[in-house]
């Protein structure tokens, strides 16, 4: 465990605890897609099937706390505040990302298993199952703060991830290139939006795109 | 160099 891992993890936690507050005190998902949440669940699903082969009470914690927290929020979405959902600008088509991912899986992975394939597909489709949320804010033109910060959190995690993937290439002589290829394509697909975060979001204003 | 899978991360 590196410095970057370490922060990496809690800016993760600290998005998927940001989307569960907000939903929760505004007793509201406006504005957040219920099609990326859905993703993320099975991304955590098909990830953490290795749940029983223990490495750490850490490593165990995380994975419960990820893969809980994700049903937790498609439940507030799709069921509890399904009234204030935002269907009509939720309208990506994910089977373009689930069906690639699958098959990019079956093609490229480091064991054809069905715990590797499904751990690489999840890999695969955690880089992209963002895309329906930054579809939904470029659709309706903006974001509230609120939901700013939460991808601002969720994107710096991968971005992390890569600082520490070159750190422990140099320190431990390791690396995955599965896992390093995807996450940069991941933080790519980020890029565009720190910028916004950056030059508006922290200067008080609001997320709003050009018309 | 080792590549492969890091099984500590999430």
């Amino acid at each position: 465990m590196n410095i970057f891992r370490l922060v990496g993890d809690l800016s993760h936690l600290l998005a998927i605890i940001i989307l569960l507050l907000k939903i929760w005190k505004t007793r509201s998902c406006a504005g957040i897609s219920g099609k990326s949440q859905i993703l993320f669940a099975i991304v955590y699903t098909s990830r953490y099937l290795d749940l029983p082969n223990f490495v750490s009470m850490y490593n165990t914690l995380m994975k419960i706390v990820f893969i809980a927290a994700s049903y937790a929020t498609v439940y507030l979405i799709y069921m509890k505040f399904k009234a204030t959902y935002d269907h009509n600008h939720d309208t990506f088509r994910v089977e373009f990302l689930v069906l690639p991912s699958f098959v990019l899986a079956l093609l490229i992975n480091h064991d054809f298993t069905v715990l590797e394939v499904l751990w690489t597909f999840s890999i695969y489709m955690e880089s992209v199952a963002i895309l329906p949320q930054l579809f939904m804010v470029s659709k309706t033109g903006e974001a509230e703060s609120i939901t700013s910060h939460y991808l601002f959190a969720l994107g710096s995690y991968r971005a992390l991830y890569i600082l520490n993937w070159i750190y422990r290439y140099t320190t431990e002589d390791h690396y995955d290139l599965i896992a390093i290829v995807a996450g940069i394509v991941q933080t790519v697909l980020y890029c565009d939006f720190f910028y916004l975060y950056i030059t508006k979001v922290l200067k008080g204003k609001k997320l709003q795109l050009p018309a | 160099h080792r590549s492969g899978k890091s099984k500590d991360e999430l």
